[in-house]
């Protein structure tokens, strides 16, 4: 292992979701936000999961984006 | 390592030793809590310079596919894994690996994803991504100063950059771009240098949609001694034209040889070309 801790090739994970008109979660349904409206702390919880933190963030009208340090 | 989070899709991409595939069981269930059901999943990755370092599952694609499967609902019916080896390659050591499930066998993904591998950076080029002793800013700033002097910021100038500088050396940066996201991480040090650039783009948008000039700039910042391409198409049909320009470009401006080109279709993710470069000796 690297020195530094590094290991370069990424492991990538992509999931696609569609709106589930059997839940009857009325708050959420079909929000053009979608899992925008997730909050930032469980986002964080999940992160911590994989073993990593958002060191830095971005977003625009279409998506959110976040660099991780492990 | 990123994240990136659409409405209704999200990517996430580590490096290191990370736990990854522990996040798909609690993302379904938050999407849950926002009225979202999975629909298609894909995980990908290129073969580890140290693959004794990874833990468990992370030491043998078999693994980690029965543990991506277990995380999955069972509507996620059609299911494919693939490790795509180059035939001039008899060990793994260049092989990319694919697993996809999905709910529909076709893609509901209209951008086309390509996820670019590059070893044996140009030491020179390599040397951007270092701190400088004296530098006593933070990391934000340091950032700034890697992508300016990389020329990572002409890439896709029309993308807005969010940059890191790591402690003593290596780099992440994403790109937003209208609905187009781009990103690139490195690691720096000689002996595994290590560099990759992904991002999601359409064929036919004018330009920013040329996947040769993307590849190319993105390539050249690195001048790498060995780039590996893995083009995953999605609901866009595949474009055997796009896979051979690529090629081309590739050879004319950068002198990188095409040495094995591989094929394969997944549910879900339709097309993923595979191809791997080496300088022209």
């Amino acid at each position: 292992m690297a020195v530094s801790g590094f290991e370069g090739f990424e492991k990538r994970l992509e999931l696609r979701f569609f709106h589930d008109d059997h839940n009857d979660n009325s708050i959420t349904n079909n929000n053009p936000m979608g899992l925008r409206l997730i909050d930032f702390e469980s986002l964080d919880q999940v992160l911590t999961e994989v073993q990593c933190t958002v060191v830095s963030a971005v977003a625009n009208r279409s998506f959110d984006a976040y660099v991780l340090s492990e | 390592s990123s994240l990136f989070v659409y409405p209704t899709k999200i990517i996430i991409k580590t490096c290191g030793t990370t736990q990854l595939l522990k996040s798909i069981r609690p993302l379904i269930n938050l999407a849950r809590d926002v009225n979202l059901a999975l629909r298609a999943c894909r995980y990908s990755r290129g073969s580890f310079i140290f693959p004794d370092s990874q833990p468990f599952p992370y030491t043998s694609f078999e693994d980690e596919v029965s543990v991506v499967e277990e995380s999955l609902p069972k509507s996620l019916r059609h299911r494919k894994a693939s490790v795509m080896t180059p035939c001039n390659n008899n060990n793994n050591s260049r092989a990319w690996h694919v697993f996809t499930a999905s709910a529909d066998v076709d893609s509901d993904e209209s951008l086309v994803v390509v996820e670019v591998c590059m070893t044996e950076l140009d030491r020179v080029s390599a040397r951007s991504f270092f701190r400088r002793d004296d530098e006593e800013r933070n990391s934000d700033s340091a950032g700034r100063e890697m992508t300016r002097l990389s020329g990572i910021d002409g890439i896709n100038a029309n993308a807005f950059i969010c940059d890191f500088a790591f402690d003593p050396c290596g780099y992440s940066m994403n790109g937003v771009d209208g609905d187009r996201y781009s990103t690139i991480h490195v690691t720096p040090e000689d002996g595994f240098s290590y560099a990759s650039f992904e991002c999601g783009l359409s064929l036919h948008d004018g330009g920013r949609g040329d996947i040769a000039e993307v590849l190319t700039r993105s390539i050249d910042v690195f001048r790498p001694g060995c780039v590996s391409i893995a083009t995953t198409y999605n609901g866009e049909g595949y474009d055997h034209e796009v896979t051979k320009r690529v090629e081309r470009v590739l050879s004319k401006k950068l002198g990188l040889k095409c040495r094995s080109r591989l094929m394969d279709e997944f549910p879900g993710s339709g097309t993923v070309v595979y191809q791997s470069f080496t300088p022209r000796r």
